[in-house]
């Protein structure tokens, strides 16, 4: 079964066209194993990208080199992934 | 286990065969309203499960559809609660009785039942079909890139292992060719709604082009006005508008596809992400979002009936 420790979830905001053409550079990088769960289209709206815990220092590198602005959504996926099963498991108790 | 539908637990998430009982459930108990037609079976051999309810005969329909992406959890469980809210309704909502007498409505809870089976047994994340692709390791195909119009763009991406893969052909995947070939022998539906997860936004054709539809002010006014309903429940905000222009070119998607079939009110949803949990949305979101999405699908389908074409 696929797990999601350490996964963490984060809303960039981008300031500008030039920040939105970095992120989409940063998305297209395979080996980074991001999903993106709201693309970087324009400045107007969030980026929402799921970071693996092995590509997290270099995703925040990227970000804070380039002067990205972004929070961190969900600090551990598979906490709340953990929390979804026991209320499952509890309402059919 | 619950014994009527009236005792199931709406405000939780539910595994497939939960889902599937509900529908059986719900059927037996309204035989007079709903029936359960089998439009196909997805690569897995699951049956492609669609609620019809109808007062009458040839009557034009109205379809709704959630639980595409498989990992979108929210649609099936706000699908399932339309299904007892048309129940509920039929007969007493003056408006839902006046199109149910009108219109057939068609429900797909769980669209891409494989998918949504790999989430609950394998890997939560997953938004993809199940099927393998040959010569690559990666499985599945994006069901929101795989229909033929604008098919193969650069709105998708020929990569197998990328999420928005659109497949090696227009309607490789059985779940979608399930409803082409059901859209094309009905021949007579008016409304289509592909309901999606998440980022609070309502948009309508085209995703593949540029180019405006040839409706696009009604589309857009109809829009405002469910988006405004919508809002009215718990003040959640919604964009609208066609998908390129709100949030980027989009090949080979559901509503373009069905818009160019003659389907004019065609739209897609994006659910709330109030919470700001993404696909993990937690449960006790599932109630309002269920009924603040009901309030802009009741604008929809009484525009429908009140806009014959």
């Amino acid at each position: 079964k696929t797990t999601f420790e350490g996964h963490q979830v984060l809303r960039i905001t981008a300031q500008d066209a030039a920040q939105i053409n970095l992120l989409k550079e940063l998305s297209e990088q395979q080996h980074l194993g991001l999903d993106l769960w709201m693309e970087p289209v324009h400045e107007s709206l969030p980026v929402d990208v799921r970071v693996p815990f092995n590509s997290l220092q270099a995703v925040r590198s990227f970000l804070g080199y380039n002067h990205i602005q972004y929070r961190v959504m969900i600090e551990d996926v598979q906490d709340l992934l953990d929390e979804e099963q026991r209320h499952m498991l509890k309402s059919h108790v | 286990i619950p014994r009527t539908t009236d005792d199931f637990d709406y405000a939780n998430y539910h595994e497939l065969s939960t889902i599937n009982s509900f529908m059986d459930m719900l059927v037996a108990e309204n035989n007079n309203l709903i029936s359960k037609i089998v439009i196909g079976q997805s690569y897995e051999g699951r049956p492609l499960n669609v609620l019809k309810f109808s007062t009458g005969a040839n009557r034009p329909g109205i379809w709704i559809d959630t639980g595409i992406h498989a990992r979108e959890w929210i649609t099936p469980a706000s699908g399932i609660w339309f299904a007892k809210k048309i129940v509920n309704d039929y007969g007493r909502d003056s408006v839902l009785t006046d199109i149910l007498n009108n219109y057939d409505i068609f429900l797909e809870i769980v669209t891409n039942p494989d998918g949504y089976q790999f989430t609950h047994t394998s890997n939560r994340m997953w938004r993809k079909t199940r099927k393998p692709n040959p010569g690559s390791s990666c499985v599945g195909v994006d069901p929101n890139r795989n229909w033929d119009t604008g098919f193969g763009g650069p709105g998708a991406s020929g990569n197998p292992c990328d999420e928005t893969y659109h497949g090696p052909s227009p309607n490789s995947e059985p779940e979608i060719k399930a409803i082409v070939d059901f859209v094309k022998s009905h021949g007579n539906l008016k409304t289509f709604l592909s309901i999606h997860s998440y980022s609070q936004m309502l948009l309508y054709p085209y995703g593949y082009k540029s180019t405006p539809a040839k409706d696009q002010a009604e589309l857009h006014e109809l829009a405002r006005k469910a988006t405004a309903e919508l809002q009215s429940l718990h003040n959640t905000r919604y964009t609208y508008g066609s998908i390129i222009t709100t949030i980027y070119q989009a090949d080979g998607v559901t509503i373009d596809w069905t818009y160019d079939q003659g389907i004019k009110y065609s739209y897609t949803f994006e659910l709330r992400d109030t919470g700001r949990y993404g696909f993990v949305l937690p449960a006790d979101q599932i109630l309002p979002t269920a009924e603040e999405t009901w309030l802009a699908l009741m604008v929809i389908m009484e525009h429908t009936k009140n806009n014959p074409y």
